[in-house]
């Protein structure tokens, strides 16, 4: 049973079925997966990262990861998808193959694991983390707006009952602050790649400012040939630029704190919606949104595996 | 478990900066507790806004006497999420 997943990627599930999930592809898989524990949430559970490693010592690393807004179902079930994906490609596909020869890939599905479960016990809109915050009665921090990068600007806001609250200061929540210590030690993460939804955006640094990083051609020309290897597969258009010129300011996010930190390939998708669900995507469409998610990511990775830094 | 039976999701298209003002005052009004999924950014990217039934009234009235379009999304959001539910036991039974 344990050799031979029965997981139905084509739907939602409980935290504990993921967990489960990544055991299975570790033990299917015990050749290239290994899953690691990288901290505890606020309220104590796992944060587990899938490492797909060929061996070697220290190799230059991809970093991706998923659901940092727990209501954004569609990109854990996306990243458990693509955690297979890259499991089974490799020895099959050639780019895949020799990505896995090269570099390792560490992929978080659940980022803010005390959020999802809240959303499959409580109240299926909650966005943010569950930390307690003190002389208020609001709960939880947005942990895309608690990363050190511009913390506390614009596009963030300083009320606990806000759902784009900034915190009380940056990393202040354990899920945020686990994967930074992590990439800190790790000291050789090339590329950055986080999964949001929804409105088909894949945006690069900066949000907490509006002036173009330096990486600007570079980037906006891989974001283009990323989105068109999406639309590729069924048509998905995706806008790409940087986020405060895509989107607005927003301070304290991921990919500015990456970036910042020198990781150059510093990408965020906003998945698909289908125009009528928001992040409510119904479950039929995960594996085809996990498809092309994988087409734009394959592409960013083939390009960091060829222009190592 | 919090339910969302009524609560309706706007799809709101702006024309100009002035409108999107007017959507980001909304924004600041917390009694009407509305949840922005896409939040005010530009005239040309869509505002999309989770509205208790509580509030439905008053912010239709709103958008329609700034002449701001909008459409509805999702009429009754709990019935989405009922059928989540439904998708996720049937699967489980399998």
């Amino acid at each position: 049973e344990r050799s031979r997943s029965t997981f139905n990627y084509g739907t939602y599930h409980s935290l504990d079925a993921i967990y489960q999930e990544l055991d299975n592809l570790a033990a299917e898989y015990s050749d290239i997966v290994s899953k690691l524990q990288i901290g505890e949430s606020y309220e104590g559970r796992p944060l587990y990262v899938l490492r797909f490693s060929t061996g070697g010592e220290n190799r230059p690393a991809i970093w991706l990861d998923a659901g940092i807004h727990s209501r954004e179902w569609v990109t854990q079930a996306s990243a458990v998808w693509i955690a297979r994906q890259i499991a089974s490609d490799y020895g099959s596909d050639p780019s895949v193959t020799s990505l896995l020869n090269k570099m390792d890939i560490f992929l978080l599905p659940v980022s803010n694991p005390d959020g999802y479960v809240y959303t499959h016990t409580m109240n299926r809109m909650w966005r943010k983390t569950r930390s307690k915050n003190p002389g208020s009665l609001c709960v939880g921090v947005d942990p895309n707006r608690n990363w050190d990068a511009g913390f506390g600007g614009p596009g963030a806001s300083s009320s606990p009952c806000s759902d784009s609250y900034h915190g009380p200061s940056a990393n202040s929540e354990v899920e945020v602050k686990s994967v930074v210590d992590f990439i800190k030690n790790h000291g050789n993460v090339l590329a950055f790649l986080t999964l949001h939804s929804y409105s088909q955006l894949l945006m690069y640094p900066y949000g907490y400012k509006c002036t173009p990083p330096a990486d600007d051609a570079e980037l906006n020309a891989l974001g283009n040939a990323a989105a068109s290897a999406i639309q590729s597969l069924y048509g998905t258009t995706y806008q790409v630029g940087s986020i405060c010129s895509t989107i607005y300011q927003a301070s304290g996010g991921s990919i500015d704190w990456s970036y910042d930190y020198g990781i150059k390939y510093s990408f965020a998708f906003e998945l698909r919606d289908t125009g009528r669900y928001g992040f409510l995507l119904p479950a039929a469409q995960i594996i085809p949104t996990a498809k092309e998610t994988w087409l734009g990511l394959k592409k960013i990775m083939e390009h960091v595996r060829d222009n190592l830094y | 478990l919090e339910t969302f039976v009524g609560h309706q999701v706007l799809r709101i298209k702006t024309r100009n900066e002035e409108q999107l003002k007017q959507l980001r005052f909304l924004e600041t009004l917390e009694h009407l507790q509305l949840d922005f999924w896409l939040n005010p950014s530009a005239p040309a990217l869509p505002v999309d806004v989770r509205i208790p039934a509580s509030s439905l009234q008053a912010v239709k009235v709103f958008l329609e006497s700034q002449a701001i379009e909008y459409s509805i999304l999702i009429e009754d959001l709990q019935v989405v999420l009922d059928r989540e539910q439904q998708d996720m036991v049937a699967s489980q039974q399998v």
